[in-house]
């Protein structure tokens, strides 16, 4: 029995049941915040986010997975075409609406950034998942959402310029935007669109960026967005961290050395944070894996999976299941997704150590949910996932469970439609 | 393509290192 209990609490996390339910102050962590070039990173609608008040209305859970997988179609359809995938089956993506006060992908985190002389401050979402730095500008020629801060106002700031339609920048938009750059008046436009059809349209400009007193940065090429629409909720734009060399992370690249981390919080009352450059923890204990070939060529963070582990016992799937498919990483998409045999497995496996709690139907895009309002602890398994270069990753119970309701806590994942994504 | 979401990246320090061309993984940076 002795044996038994120690491999229990090794493959096992217990927790309080209360825990679960989301805390509705904010718990700040001091972790990063002293850190240099480091940015506090909030969850845009929990209690720590300036974000969450009245003027905008949060989503329910329902309405983030259901624009989560709108944002997963989107990143299919542009490694599909980039990477010339023939598999591709467009028909099948599923295309929500843009709706005004709602959100794009909405599982995003928002940092706090300083534009222009004197400095606005601006919360912007930061992505991984794509290049272009923008903001609404004024006088919003076409249209604006609604936004939480003041709107930037170029006309305001000292430092900021246009960028012609002759400069060699412009024409570099094509590659970070995917469109292709337009001229008005001999001042060169941009043009952005993302995976639920928000967009953002407006002059390409230079401006003195801010990230700390000590990381400041002038001439910093970002979009001052005069028609803006879409899933934006109250943030002022977002922060492109992918590969292009537009993107955040190569234009700093001089100072940081092109590179970058961040902790995500566990819960939405919780901070975390958004550091440049090397830090003393981003070398000692990370456990670092190759950016996968399949992404070269394209702005996405590509990852080599080769197993997941469930309560201690590797899963049997072939690694050619996780080869054929392929992997990104991404800051934007809330819910990991697995090709459909890998998420089959990691299922029956998760069903098989939490046979003791009773079923319930599934939420959204979760079909794996429990009732645990009878309980007063839980045991969930551990899960790991093992990638390239001999690099094991367990993931905090916070990463295994979501949690709409005690009487529906559900299994965190969800498998693509085809083997092939 | 699958993808690792932000959901399974809590409480995780997550290094990008481009010029290196790869990320990295920790558990003690968030704690």
């Amino acid at each position: 029995p002795r044996e038994l209990e120690s491999e229990h609490l090794t493959h096992m996390h217990t927790l309080d049941v209360s825990s679960l339910i989301p805390s509705t102050t904010c718990s700040p962590s001091t972790k990063g915040s002293n850190k240099r070039a480091s940015l506090t990173v909030v969850d845009k609608h929990g209690p720590c986010s300036q974000l969450n008040h009245d003027k905008v209305k949060a989503p329910t859970m329902t309405e983030i997975l259901e624009q989560d997988q709108s944002r997963v179609n989107s990143i299919h359809a542009r490694l599909s075409k980039k990477l010339g995938l023939n598999g591709f089956h467009a028909s099948k993506a599923t295309t929500i609406p843009a709706k005004s006060g709602s959100t794009i992908g909405s599982g995003n985190y928002v940092v706090t950034i300083g534009l222009g002389t004197p400095k606005r401050d601006l919360t912007l979402m930061f992505d991984t998942g794509s290049d272009l730095t923008w903001t609404q500008c004024k006088p919003c020629l076409k249209s604006c959402y609604q936004q939480k801060e003041p709107t930037f106002d170029p006309s305001k700031s000292s430092t900021y310029s246009n960028i012609s339609c002759s400069s060699s920048v412009c024409s570099k938009l094509s590659s970070a935007t995917g469109n292709s750059p337009r001229c008005s008046s001999s001042t060169c436009v941009y043009a952005i669109q993302y995976g639920d059809q928000s967009f953002s349209v407006g002059f390409f400009s230079k401006e003195k960026l801010t990230l700390t007193s000590k990381d400041v940065f002038n001439n910093f090429l970002f979009g001052c967005g005069e028609n803006n629409q879409g899933l934006f909720s109250g943030a002022a734009g977002l922060l492109g961290l992918g590969r292009d060399p537009l993107s955040l992370i190569q234009q700093t690249g001089t100072k940081y050395n092109r590179v970058f981390s961040y902790c995500l919080p566990s819960t939405s009352s919780a901070t975390g944070h958004l550091t440049f450059g090397k830090t003393a923890s981003s070398s000692g204990a990370i456990k670092f894996t190759p950016l996968s070939k399949l992404t070269e060529g394209t702005s996405f963070y590509g990852l080599d999976i080769l197993g997941i582990t469930v309560g201690g016992k590797k899963l049997s799937i072939a690694t050619s299941v996780f080869s054929n498919a392929g992997a990104v990483i991404d800051s934007g998409t809330v819910i990991t997704r697995l090709p459909p045999d890998a998420y089959s497995a990691l299922k029956a496996a998760f069903k098989v150590a939490m046979k003791s709690y009773p079923l319930t139907s599934g939420y959204s895009l979760l079909d794996t949910c429990y009732d645990l309002s009878k309980y007063k602890t839980v045991s969930i398994p551990k899960i790991s996932f093992s990638f390239s270069g001999n690099v094991n990753v367990d993931l905090d119970v916070s990463g295994i469970i979501l949690v709409p309701k005690i009487s529906q806590v559900c299994l965190a994942f969800a498998g693509n439609s085809e083997d092939d994504s | 393509v699958g993808i690792f979401g932000n959901v399974q990246q809590r409480r995780l320090e997550v290094v990008y290192d481009v010029a290196g061309g790869r990320v990295g993984f920790g558990s003690a940076g968030c704690t």
